[in-house]
This record gives C-alpha cells, sequence and structure tokens, in this order.
C-alpha cells in the first residue's frame, strides 16, 4: 500500500529529525 | 520562498498553540486572543528555564492587562527582549535574518501569523534549553502533522542561527 509506506516514511523523517536534534550539543561553554 | 511560506504562517500559530498546551500552564491559551496578553507566553519560559526566567522577570509582566493594547505591548515588548536575550546569553546563539514578530499586531489585532513567529522563538529556546530532551519527547508523543510543522518552525529557526 503506497499510502501506509508514505506514512512509515514520514515518521521515519520525523524520528530522525527529533533524534537528531536530542544529540545536538548546545549552550555557551564553560 | 520557505517552507514556512508555503505551509502557512497561520497553520504554524495553529500547532504551535496545541504544543504549547503541553506545558498546562495556568494562564489560558487555548486560542489567539488569550495569548496576546503575554502572561501564557512568559509561564511557559518560566517552566523552560525557570532559573533564567525567575520571579523578579515574571513580575514585571503585568498579569491582567484586560483589553488594553498598550499593556500587552509592553508585556510583549518584554517577553520578545526576554527571549532573544536568553538565546544569546544562555544558549549562545544569535538569530539573524529572522523577521521577529510584531508585537503590536499581536496586541491590537490578535495576528495569528505575528503570534506565530513569537512561539517559532519560544520553541526555539525549548528545544534548545537543559530540560530539552523532555520537550523533545513530548513533541514526538504529538500528532504527526503537528510533529512535522514544528519540525519545519524548528528547520527554519536553525537555518537562522549563528554561534
Amino acid at each position: 500500500d503506497p499510502n501506509m509506506k508514505g506514512a512509515a516514511a514520514n515518521e521515519g523523517v520525523l524520528a530522525n529529525f527529533f533524534n537528531s536534534l536530542l544529540s545536538k550539543k548546545t549552550g555557551v561553554p564553560g | 520562498m520557505s517552507a514556512l511560506e508555503t505551509l502557512g504562517r497561520v497553520e504554524l500559530c495553529e500547532s504551535l498553540l496545541t504544543w504549547i498546551q503541553t506545558f498546562a500552564v495556568e494562564a489560558p491559551c487555548s486560542a489567539v486572543d488569550e495569548m496576546t496578553s503575554g502572561v501564557a507566553m512568559a509561564q511557559v519560559l518560566q517552566k523552560i528555564d525557570g532559573m533564567y526566567f525567575t520571579d523578579a522577570w515574571i513580575s514585571r509582566i503585568k498579569p491582567d492587562v484586560g483589553d488594553n493594547w498598550r499593556l500587552k505591548i509592553s508585556n510583549l515588548k518584554k517577553i520578545l527582549k526576554g527571549i532573544l536575550d536568553y538565546n544569546h546569553e544562555v544558549l549562545g546563539q544569535q538569530i539573524n535574518d529572522f523577521t521577529l514578530p510584531d508585537v503590536s499586531l499581536i496586541a491590537e489585532h490578535s495576528d495569528s501569523a505575528e503570534l506565530g513567529r513569537m512561539l517559532q522563538l519560544i520553541l526555539g529556546c525549548a528545544v534548545n534549553c537543559e530540560q530539552k530532551q523532555e520537550y523533545i519527547q513530548t513533541i514526538m508523543m504529538m500528532e504527526e502533522s503537528v510533529q512535522h510543522v514544528v519540525m519545519t518552525a524548528i528547520q527554519e529557526l536553525m537555518s537562522k542561527e549563528s554561534p
């Protein structure tokens, strides 16, 4: 089902993005 | 044209209003009109970083502004300055080339597009602060369509940040 494939891909994009945001370092050093 | 112009600033505002409700602050925050005093935004910022947005800071935000747009503008200006200072002093980043929200339009006309920009800046604080894990995980639990808008909003901010 192409719709289900599309939804799964979208879910993957969102998960990848937010997971990369979680591992991003932020803040003033020191 | 940026992804957000295509998506629509009004849709951004609606999704960010849904997101802002996850903070469960005391002040009502489910409609644009309820946000224009700035009180709910200030309470959200205090939840994001109470060490920076202290009780002393929040005491400068007038709680009962009614329909007085001058008082609303005064509150919103303090909040916008607080967000920009927080980005600079705590997060160590500047937001360049981002059209800052027009607080007069929010206060006088309950402008959704401008409120959306304001909420977008608060989102930037939430996903970069010390407790970002909690806030990002909350976003990841939200409806996919909202997550998509939030992702686009963060991407736009990230493209305009510089250390």
